[in-house]
């Protein structure tokens, strides 16, 4: 039996991509003043690439990007966006914060943005975590999405090999997952902050990855993650790293948030998300809310911050 | 379906930077089938990686020869799935 109503929707449970799809429906039409949902391409296979437009009006007004569940595997970050989504609608209007920030703001919030992946996960391979796009020549299926965008592609910090986890892809962009997000972000062009939320390893970077050439921002960027992170250990003492990618865990070309940093878009960040206990990618369900609790802390910071410090 | 009966996960902490580099060139060992859960960074963090059971002894006879230490963070992976799949099988049944 489905969910009558996004309030009796379980958000403390893994759920498959039928659901997620059905709970993006009911919030919209739960909320017709404040959400919306914009499909921004599609799948390799097909599948919607929804993204929730929180607005309450005005017209390309700065905004806010969210996304989770890039690598398909990392299911508490979709658990967690989904967790998002439903915050938002239930704060807007009571929290002071929140609701400064929607009144001035728009938010986007892709929350499944790899489907096939995240279908195959589900049905197939619980460990799966690129794109489901075959690759020309090889049994080998699929592409490192976090690999395959326009910045240092190519270069060290991904691999050329389409059977490895960091496959790059043919060129970058080649993934329907990333270009549809690029052309969003390119035809929108007043996207203030963007967040792309991954796990596991409790983590908070910002760029570079693919070069050691510190950001433009870096001591803004640096100073913001701490407080997020203070924010967040705030609630559960949970204990994140941060600092930029290539300092803090390794060396990667093409990534996300490189990609958007080199667009001008600021604050960009990319969250690794619990665990670093014993579970991995197999986060049992009842650390789904507090983790979503805890990160949305940080959100809040990176987003009062954005709003505050309007470029 | 894909399963991981017999995989497992091991948490492997290198002592030094020679023994990261070591760890390191596991992922070349294509042969091995790993997974790397969480990629080789500094020597400060540890390094999760899932092995399938047809590597599990020649990955420990590896690492143990080398002197590099691991612990096993994941006994058998299919177990863990198969109570992940229980717990959302019923909860959609409630």
């Amino acid at each position: 039996a489905e969910p009558r109503s996004t309030d009796s929707f379980d958000l403390s449970r893994y759920h498959p991509i039928n659901e997620i799809y059905n709970f993006q429906d009911m919030l919209v039409a739960e909320n017709p003043n404040l959400v919306s949902k914009i499909v921004i391409g599609q799948s390799y296979q097909g599948r919607p690439l929804n993204v929730l437009k929180f607005s309450t009006g005005g017209t390309n007004r700065p905004a806010i990007w969210l996304d989770t569940g890039i690598h398909s595997r990392e299911w508490v970050t979709q658990a967690s966006g989904t967790w998002f989504a439903k915050k938002i609608v239930t704060d807007y209007g009571r929290d002071p914060a929140m609701t400064a920030i929607l009144n001035k703001m728009d938010i986007f919030l892709e929350i499944v943005t790899n489907p096939d992946g995240y279908y195959y996960s589900h049905t197939s391979n619980r460990m799966w975590r690129k794109t489901r796009k075959p690759n020309p020549g090889t049994s080998c299926v699929g592409v490192d999405p976090n690999r395959n965008w326009d910045a240092g592609f190519g270069g060290a910090g991904a691999s050329g090999n389409p059977c490895s986890e960091t496959y790059r892809g043919p060129k970058a962009h080649s993934e329907s997952e990333v270009k549809s997000i690029v052309d969003f972000v390119k035809a929108h062009g007043n996207i203030k902050a963007f967040v792309s939320i991954h796990a596991y390893s409790q983590m908070l970077l910002y760029p570079y990855g693919y070069t050691r050439t510190p950001a433009k921002h870096q001591t803004e960027l640096h100073n913001l993650a701490k407080k997020a992170i203070t924010d967040l250990a705030s609630l559960y003492g949970t204990r994140y790293r941060y600092g930029s990618i290539i300092n803090t865990i390794y060396q990667a070309s093409g990534g996300t948030i490189d990609w958007t940093y080199e667009q001008g878009i600021k604050y960009s960040y990319t969250f690794e998300l619990r665990d670093t206990g014993r579970y991995g990618f197999i986060l049992p369900a009842n650390q789904i809310v507090p983790t979503a609790t805890e990160t949305w802390l940080a959100l809040m910071a990176i987003m009062e911050h954005t709003f505050k410090n309007p470029y | 379906k894909e399963t991981f009966e017999g995989h497992q996960v091991l948490r492997i902490v290198a002592k030094d930077e020679i023994q990261l580099s070591l760890v390191k060139n596991l992922e070349d060992m294509v042969d091995f089938e790993l997974d790397f859960w969480r990629g080789v960074t500094d020597v400060a963090t540890p390094v999760d990686v899932r092995v399938p059971f047809h590597s599990l002894q020649s990955v420990k006879i590896h690492l143990e020869s080398q002197g590099i230490e691991y612990s096993i963070m994941i006994q058998d992976l299919q177990v863990m799935l198969d109570e992940e799949q229980e717990e959302i099988e019923s909860a959609a049944r409630v």
